[in-house]
């Protein structure tokens, strides 16, 4: 089982976008995928057209009253896609845990009692608190979208920091790190300068895939479907297609 | 002195574009201005080109050492305009403080002490923690700045809830709140649609002005200037112009 998280405490950098397609395109490929929603926003949630006043049970209960993952599953949100969805009783759990050993380590424990995926994605919040710890912990594979804005290099030095801290403290072992470029925008020079710098940095860790910035991507959300069930043909959809496909290849 | 916290905890919503631009074209219209960075992110800080590394003391140290605003502002970062910045040992109080009575309540308490300034502007960053919670209590006008994209509406309930809690419970009185339609392209439905959503909404709680999505702001950063310095004829420099007109005429 392939357990991929998402995250990057930069807000608004991609990283729901990309929980939620690349999950599509895997599970389309016909790999079975469960998407946890990991962030209180719920934004994953919302655009596979989760209601989410209608859930009795969420990943809340899952880090708090020790549900297993399969007790919140809602099932089918795309063909071969279930999610573990999020509502804003998740923003309880960081505080709840607060105190409690081995608080980073829950949904790593949960994933070891859950079977039938072969492929898991964690999208998570713009934080670096216990959810995104959780996600870290758990993964085999870290995604780390980068939006190729300004402020792309800036605040990474503190989540190799952190991811530092995580593999030494906690695994004892190295996390695996794919740098994603997002919202490439190929006509700007400041989109080509930011890729030109990630992929000097980070070289081969970086996918050879981008994301283009398409307002297509914008949009599904408000359908409730992902890319590839709204405009499969579109720009953005091509790339999480092609992601999908460079994931699998690795 | 008035006093204008600059809040939504979805990311990248255009928090610290808005709180760099406004405050400059402020300053720019001759009021003495004071930029509060209170995002351990930094990015207010850098985009007015202070070097983090170069800082011996940032807003930290009036969070946790009791430090007043004086003595760590760093004056002239744009003409009439001082920056309080902020740097990664900032997160450290966001743990620091979680049990203090009053932790809330510092930078109000620290602005009383605080003489000659019209305004000051404070960033926040994506979450609503002990950081944001100061900037609400210490402000007599909240910017909410709304990216003109699906989740715009999506993560508003949050936020206005812990906005009642605060009016309710810590301030006994009623936040003036002023929403910014940001990043918004002209050139799509979805940035139609969401703007008129939020305008239906909030009604004239709306400022006029609407920020168009421009590279030229996303680029400013990266030189260290706010846009009235990097590219004045820009559509966004012009846009945050005309914004700081309308709140200087309210
Ligand atoms: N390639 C793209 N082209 C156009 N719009 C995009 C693209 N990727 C994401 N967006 C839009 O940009 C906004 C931010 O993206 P997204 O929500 O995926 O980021 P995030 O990192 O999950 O944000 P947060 O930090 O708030 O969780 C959303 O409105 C999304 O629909
Ligand atoms: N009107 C605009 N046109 C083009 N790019 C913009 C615009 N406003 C902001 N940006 C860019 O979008 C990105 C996010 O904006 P910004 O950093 O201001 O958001 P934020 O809400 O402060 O984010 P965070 O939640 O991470 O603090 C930045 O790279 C910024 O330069
Ligand atoms: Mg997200
Ligand atoms: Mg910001």
């Amino acid at each position: 089982m392939e357990i991929l998280s998402v995250a990057n405490q930069k807000g608004g950098c991609g990283k729901t976008t990309t929980a939620v397609n690349l999950s599509a395109y895997l599970a389309q490929k016909g790999k079975r995928t469960l998407l946890i929603d990991l962030d209180p926003q719920g934004a994953a949630t919302t655009s596979l057209g989760v209601k989410k006043r209608t859930l009795e049970r969420t990943i809340y209960n899952v880090m708090v009253d020790d549900l297993g993952l399969a007790d919140v599953v809602v099932p089918d949100v795309a063909p071969s896609l279930d999610i573990a969805p999020a509502n804003m009783n998740l923003s309880a759990a960081e505080q709840g845990l607060v105190n409690q050993p081995g608080r980073e380590t829950i949904i790593k424990m949960k994933l070891k009692a859950l079977n039938g995926y072969d492929y898991v994605l964690i999208d998570t919040p713009p934080s670096l608190g216990i959810l995104t710890l959780n996600s870290l912990v758990a993964c085999n594979t870290l995604i780390i979208p980068v939006q190729t804005e300004y402020f792309a290099m800036e605040g990474m030095s503190q989540l190799l920091k952190i991811i530092k801290m995580v593999e030494e403290r906690l695994l004892g072992s190295s996390i695996k790190r794919r740098y994603l470029l997002t919202m490439y925008d190929a006509r700007t020079n400041l989109s080509k300068e930011v890729a030109e710098q990630v992929r000097e940095h980070f070289q081969d860790q970086v996918f050879k895939t981008v994301i283009p910035r398409s307002v297509k991507l914008a949009e599904a959300p408000s359908h409730g479907k992902p890319i590839s069930l709204h405009e499969p043909d579109s720009p953005g959809a091509k790339a999480y297609e092609q992601l999908a496909a460079e994931v699998m290849g690795q």
